[in-house]
């Protein structure tokens, strides 16, 4: 993942961006 | 021996086959145990919806190569799905792990989540093989067709802007992926940025306006319970 550049917030993941929280 | 463009793909081919040969082109037992714990279970709706989806991906890719492809085009989404499959119960272990829950109920039962996942999982198997064809026409004119991203979101009737957010969680889901395929997800996410995420016919343009009507709300007094 050296080159990749994370968007998601530190402990956010795929159910906060589908609003499952 | 040195690493040429042709190894690279070789290697990368070999490497997706080697993971997705021995997968399962149904839910696992503990896919099927995530669904089971969810309050409405979403089975049918991801069978459904698998099927529906390769329908379209088999048309569209037989008029898009040739019907004499349409074999190709069945297996390229036969994979595919095994990767969704694969991608989507490494992202509910992580879930689970980090928000301590075990319905996932909303999440599963939201189609814009799995076709896109179903979406990106396609395109990375696209991509790993490669997705530019030389088409003959007659017997002397060639032309080239491109079933590279943006293609599936078209095929899919996907907005990118839900692609865009299942990008991340996939590639943190998939540690095998290779550098080059990262690097590739990542292009898209910029081309999303950039410039598809701002077509006229986005979702992007309604969420900005109901963030911006929220905003110019006076403050609300907090609910007594939650």
């Amino acid at each position: 993942f050296q080159d990749y550049h994370f968007g998601l917030d530190e402990g956010e993941g795929i159910s906060e961006l589908f609003d499952c929280d | 021996p040195p690493q040429t463009p042709v190894r690279t793909a070789m290697n990368t081919i070999q490497q997706l086959q080697m993971i997705l040969n021995t997968a399962d082109d149904k839910p696992s037992s503990t896919l099927e145990a995530y669904f089971n714990n969810c309050t409405v279970n979403p089975t049918n709706g991801i069978t459904n919806r698998v099927e529906y989806l390769g329908q379209k991906f088999q048309e569209n890719f037989a008029q898009a190569v040739g019907e004499g492809w349409a074999e190709i085009g069945s297996q390229r989404y036969k994979l595919g799905v095994r990767l969704y499959y694969r991608v989507m119960e490494s992202m509910l272990k992580s879930e689970e792990e980090r928000l301590s829950v075990h319905n996932f109920s909303k999440l599963l039962n939201d189609a814009t989540f799995h076709g896109s996942l179903l979406a990106c999982a396609v395109e990375v198997v696209m991509t790993t093989y490669g997705t530019t064809w030389n088409i003959t026409l007659t017997s002397d004119i060639q032309t080239e067709t491109d079933l590279s991203f943006p293609w599936i979101l078209r095929v899919f009737d996907i907005k990118a802007y839900e692609f865009y957010k299942v990008i991340e969680s996939f590639i943190k889901a998939e540690p095998t992926l290779s550098r080059e395929m990262i690097k590739h997800m990542e292009r898209c996410e910029h081309r999303i940025m950039e410039c598809i995420a701002w077509q006229m016919d986005s979702p992007l343009f309604d969420i900005l306006k109901q963030q911006k009507e929220q905003e110019d709300q006076p403050d609300q007094p907090e609910p007594t319970s939650t």
